[in-house]
């Protein structure tokens, strides 16, 4: 699956999300990746963010939501990650899953849920900041 | 007066520091992506470059790994469903409209993220599915092809000859953990507690 969030230079934000889904899914199966709130969720007045991982999990607890409505009360993008990765953690310890997360200034961060094989993240970010963009790790948590 | 212009020189310092941490950190426009898809990210970055909004720069960015098949995760040809065949999800959502268009277990067409953008543009719903929103693609333009690759039979086939392992069925007979299906109802029910270790991995995700 692949997540998106693209702020411009005005804070207009967009985000989106395309995937194959689960290998070997029972037909008609459908993840969090097409639904608003789940896969990706994006409000100029905010910011956005793209979750990736086990769709069947983390559809029901609507990251990509949930981590805009914390960076629209001030929270660093990185923390609001962070929060939505630990919220999901509550109920779901072993979940495979990450977001990333981005607010209407520019700031962004990705967060993960550390489960064995899976420690780290690689998300890329492209700004005028970086002279082309960039592949970042975040260590899960 | 030294240790005066020390503190002065300390501060300037600080200030220095503090303004270039800010800037560092936050810059615009910016365009984040799950994974560490470059074809992606440099397409998207280049839509921006030439003007595009930045609808445009997410449905082409994301389209981009759907003709990569990134990962194997994304676009034709890739996780298979029990019967063999490639599905498609996509969604791109406007943050100054709110408005949202999405396809989910999309059929027969490649670019997902293309038919998400035009069900957004050209329709006052928001999500259409299954082979419903395969006709609204073939008549907003798109070709109507076959998802399958060589890549997806072969993984098909190998799921098929270990007894369709993983599978995500439970409370069944025949045991889903052991033996392909039909599945069906068990006269009596013996639920097993959900399992808490994912099926799921880097190159199998949503």
């Amino acid at each position: 699956t692949i997540g998106m969030v693209v702020i411009g230079e005005s804070g207009t934000t967009a985000s989106g999300t395309s995937t194959n889904g689960a290998a070997h899914k029972i037909p008609g199966r459908v993840g969090d990746s097409p639904i608003a709130g789940a896969g990706s969720y994006a409000d100029s007045t905010a910011g956005g963010a793209a979750a990736t991982g086990d769709g069947d999990i983390m559809m029901r607890f609507l990251p990509s939501y949930q981590a805009v409505e914390y960076m629209r009360t001030g929270t660093d993008p990185t923390v609001a990650c962070q929060k939505v990765i630990s919220r999901i953690q509550k109920y779901a310890p072993k979940f495979f899953g990450a977001v990333i997360c981005a607010n209407t200034t520019g700031s962004y961060g990705a967060a993960c849920n550390k489960i064995p094989g899976f420690t780290q993240f690689h998300f890329m970010v492209s700004s005028p900041l970086l002279s082309q963009p960039t592949e970042q790790v975040v260590d899960c948590i | 007066g030294r240790r005066r212009r020390r503190r002065m020189v300390a501060l300037l310092l600080l200030v220095v520091l503090q303004v270039a941490g800010a800037a560092s950190a936050a810059a615009l426009p910016v365009a984040i992506n799950t994974w560490a898809f470059r074809k992606a990210a440099e397409t998207a970055w280049r839509v921006l470059q030439l003007g595009g909004s930045e609808l445009d720069a997410v449905e082409k960015g994301c389209g981009q790994c759907e003709i990569d098949q990134c990962d194997g995760s994304v676009g034709y040809g890739g996780s298979p469903d029990e019967s063999g065949e490639t599905t498609l999800d996509a969604m791109i959502m406007n943050g100054n409209t709110m408005e949202v268009g999405a396809v989910a277990d999309l059929r027969h067409v490649k670019n997902a993220i293309g038919v998400a953008r035009k069900v957004m543009e050209y329709t006052k719903h928001t999500l259409l599915v299954g082979e419903s929103a395969s006709l609204f693609a073939v008549r907003m333009g798109f070709p109507y092809e076959d998802l399958t690759t060589q890549k997806s039979l072969s993984m098909y086939s190998r799921w098929l000859n270990q007894s369709c392992q993983p599978n995500y069925w439970k409370n069944v007979v025949p045991d889903s953990s052991k033996s392909c299906g039909p599945y069906k109802r068990p006269q009596k029910v013996t639920y097993k507690e959900e399992q808490t270790i994912s099926q799921r991995s880097v190159h199998n995700h949503d």
